[in-house]
C-alpha cells in the first residue's frame, strides 16, 4: 500500500513536526537544517522521505515530499513552479510508463495529497497562498490546513476559518473536497462525516514532545499557561486530520488523482 | 514631551495590539484593515497616528508611525525603502528647520525607536528581517521583539532569542544598545538593568481583551488549555519593554536619535 504526501508551506510552520506527530515518526530526525544563508541562496529544493509505517494492521509505505524554503526567499514569486514541476515529472513518469511493456510493475510516485500549511497570522489567504493554490489546484488534490494553532484563541480559529473559505471561493480555488457519504452508511458515521466537513480546512498542532497532562502521557506542548495536547479535540483538529488522511479518506484522495487530476494530465499530454 | 515610535514587520504579527497594548489606548479603532487584493496591489503605506496619553503623571503626546504591508507582497524586495525614505524625510524636515529661522518652534517628528517585529516561527532572522535591519540599523534605534510568543515553550524563546543575536551579530548589526547603568545606581536598579539586558529580544504578547485569572481581571488571551497573561513576567517580556520604552529609556532613545542617528545624517547632508 503507497501513499504519496506533499507538504507545503513556509518554514517554521511546524510542518515536520505535524508529519512525525500524524504517523509517529521522526521521519526528519536526520534533517540537517540549511542555514539562513543557504536558505537565503537555495532555491525551493524537493526533498522525499520514506517511511514504512503500520496502521490498523495495514503496512503503509509512505511518501513525504518535503519541499523546504518555501516562501523563505525575499522574493517569494514563482517558488510555487519547482513544486509543479515536481508533480507533473510523476504524471509524466507515470504517463511513460503506462504506456511501455512493463505495466505490471509501475512505480506509482504521483502525489495522492497536497497538505498546504497556512500561516495563523493572516487574515485568510495570503498573496503567496493564492497564487500557489491557483497553480496547483487543478494538478493535485490540496488540502489546506491551519498551522500552529495554538496561537489562535477559539473565536479566532473560526473566523480565520471562514476568511480562508471565502478567500478560497472568490479566487475560484478548488480544494479537495470529502466526497458524500453514502446513504446507506450508518448514523454516527454520517455525522462524523458532517462535522468533518464542517470543520475544513483544518486547525492543527503538533508536536514532537510528550508530557504528562492530568496524569498521562501525552503528545503535547507544555507552555507556563497550560499544556496544548495534540490529540484533544477541544484543542484542535489534528485528530480529524489524521483520521481523514490515515483511516476514511486514504483511498478516495489516491482515486481522485488517478481518475481525475492524472486523467487530465493525460488528455492534455495527449493532444499536444 | 513628545516620542515617536515606528512599528515595523509583517502584518498579522500582533503589532497595533501590542501598541495599544503597551500604551493602555485603542489607536487604531478606526483603522480600516485593507482586503487581500489591496494589500496585493499596495505598496508600503506609512500611517502615523497620534495619541495624547499620561504616564506617570507626565502628558505624553506619542506618535506612532505603522507600516502596514510590509512583506505582504509575493516580492517583499525593496519593502524597506519607503520605511528608510520616511525616516529620511524627518531629518530633513528638521536639518531645514534648524538651518531656518525660526528655530524656537522646530516640530521634532524624527523617529526615536523602531520595533522591529520578529515572527516566532523563523530559526532566527529571515531573509528580509537581515536586508531591513541592515538598511536602517544606522538610521534608527532599533529594538528588536519576538511578536506572539505565546507560540513559543520557554524552551524555544531562549532558543529564539540566542538565535537572533548570533545572528544580529554574524551580520554587523547594530541594534539600539542600552546605556550602561551609572555606578552610583542603586542595587535594585542595577540588578533590573542587568535582567532588562539579558532579556534581550524581548518576547512580547499583546492583548486587546481582559479576561479573569485567579479572580483578577487581566489583559490576556484565553484558550482551552489555559489563560495568557500579557503583563506577567513568566510569562512573556512585555512588562519589560514598557519599563523600558515608558519609564527608563525615553530619554536615552531620544538622545541616541539626536546626538547620533540625526548628527550622522547632517554630517552628510553637509558634506554633499
Ligand atoms: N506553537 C507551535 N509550535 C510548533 C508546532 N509544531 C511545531 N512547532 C515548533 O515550530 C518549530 C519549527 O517546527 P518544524 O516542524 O521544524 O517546522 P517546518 O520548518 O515547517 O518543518 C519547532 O520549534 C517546533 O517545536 C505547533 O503546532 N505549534
Ligand atoms: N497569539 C497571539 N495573537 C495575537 C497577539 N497579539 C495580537 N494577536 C492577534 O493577532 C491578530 C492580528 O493582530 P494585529 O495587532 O491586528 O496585527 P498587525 O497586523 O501586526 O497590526 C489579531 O487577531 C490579534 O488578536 C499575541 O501576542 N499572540
Amino acid at each position: 500500500f503507497e501513499f504519496t504526501l506533499m507538504v507545503v508551506g513556509e518554514s517554521g510552520l511546524g510542518k515536520s513536526t505535524l508529519v512525525n506527530s500524524l504517523f509517529l515518526t521522526d521521519l526528519y530526525k536526520d534533517r540537517i537544517l540549511p542555514s539562513a544563508e543557504e536558505r537565503i541562496s537555495k532555491t525551493v529544493l524537493i526533498q522525499k522521505s520514506t517511511v514504512e509505517i503500520e496502521e490498523q494492521g495495514i503496512k503503509l509505505r509512505l511518501n513525504v515530499v518535503d519541499t523546504p524554503g518555501f516562501g523563505d526567499t525575499v522574493d517569494g514569486s514563482e517558488s510555487w513552479k519547482p513544486i509543479k514541476d515536481y508533480i507533473d515529472k510523476q504524471y509524466e513518469q507515470y504517463f511513460q510508463d503506462e504506456s511501455g511493456l512493463n505495466r505490471k510493475n509501475i512505480v506509482d510516485n504521483r502525489v495522492h495529497c497536497c497538505l498546504y500549511f497556512i500561516s495563523p497570522y493572516g487574515r485568510g489567504l495570503r498573496p503567496i497562498d493564492v497564487e500557489f493554490m491557483k497553480q496547483l489546484h487543478t494538478k493535485v488534490n490540496i488540502v489546506p490546513v491551519i498551522a500552529k494553532a495554538d496561537c489562535l484563541t477559539p473565536l479566532e480559529v473560526q473566523t480565520l476559518k471562514r476568511r480562508i473559505l471565502d478567500d478560497l471561493d472568490v479566487h475560484g480555488i478548488q480544494i479537495y473536497e470529502f466526497p458524500d457519504c453514502d446513504s446507506d452508511e450508518d448514523e454516527d458515521f454520517k455525522q462524523q462525516d458532517k462535522e468533518l466537513k464542517a470543520s475544513t480546512p483544518f486547525a492543527v498542532i503538533g508536536s514532537n514532545t510528550i508530557v504528562e497532562a492530568n496524569g498521562k502521557r501525552v503528545r503535547g506542548r507544555l507552555y507556563p499557561w497550560g499544556i496544548v495536547e495534540v490529540e484533544n479535540p477541544k484543542h484542535c483538529d489534528f485528530v480529524k486530520l489524521r483520521n481523514m488522511l490515515i483511516r476514511t479518506h486514504m483511498h478516495d484522495l489516491k482515486e481522485v488523482t488517478c481518475d481525475i487530476h492524472y486523467e487530465n494530465y493525460r488528455l492534455q499530454r495527449i493532444k499536444t
